[in-house]
């Protein structure tokens, strides 16, 4: 699914 | 990614060495919270919770398991290794964690972008991490001579954190529609609770002296 990017970062 | 980020993630994973290096060759923790240390297991518990069920890349993947692992190892060493326990200096180590831990929860509860069993936890990670260094400072005034590993520990675990802020602000003017005032926020506190500690660290390694915090 669209992987939000608010949680891309350690 | 950007070099902010990756030096922030550099950073962040040079001070769990440093600190995993420290207590498993010298067999001490001597200074070092366990509080702070199981913090920071339950942040990046709490955090890396969507491991199973999101994937960004295997760099992303790959961090979090070492972040994971190294924060428990950690408290295992602290807590259960029988030469390394008996160095934890247990009558200084005083700070109330569990007082961070609820306030936290029910900011996040208050505060969050969803609110989604997931998006809160993840929340309360971040509040979480921002007051996770208070036990470790607390410890280091009380002890007052700092030794340089622990001294480089907190040092590099501060600026990770600082690295991720110019992370935000590139992201921010890069990326439309980044904008995460709770991140944003968590981070810029978590840091400025360091700032006392670099000032005394700058302090120490420019007069080339002991690291001596006031009491």
């Amino acid at each position: 699914e669209e992987t939000d990017a608010a949680h891309d970062e350690l | 990614m950007n070099i902010f980020r990756l030096a922030g993630d550099m950073t962040h994973l040079a001070s769990v060495l440093v600190l995993l290096l420290k207590i498993h060759t010298i067999k001490s923790c001597a200074g070092v919270s366990l509080k702070t240390q199981e913090l920071y297991a339950i942040v990046f518990a709490t955090r890396y919770l969507d491991i199973f069920t999101s994937f960004y890349s295997i760099y992303n993947t790959l961090m979090k398991l070492i972040f994971l692992g190294s924060s428990f190892s950690i408290v295992w060493y602290m807590r259960y290794h029988k030469t390394v326990r008996r160095t934890y200096d247990r009558e200084q180590d005083t700070f109330r964690h569990w007082f961070l831990v609820l306030p936290c929860l029910l900011l996040a509860l208050l505060i969050h972008e969803k609110f989604t069993f997931l998006e809160v936890l993840w929340t309360f990670s971040l509040y979480l991490e921002a007051v996770a260094i208070l036990p470790q400072l607390v410890l280091l005034q009380r002890t007052r001579n700092i030794d340089n590993l622990t001294g480089q520990y907190v040092f590099l675990l501060g600026g990770y954190r600082g690295f991720y802020i110019l992370n935000w602000i590139y992201r921010y003017l890069t990326e439309p529609h980044f904008v995460h005032w709770i991140t944003w926020i968590a981070g810029l506190v978590q840091t400025l609770l360091y700032a006392d500690f670099f000032y005394y660290y700058f302090q120490s390694w420019k007069n080339n002296k002991k690291l001596q915090l006031p009491a």
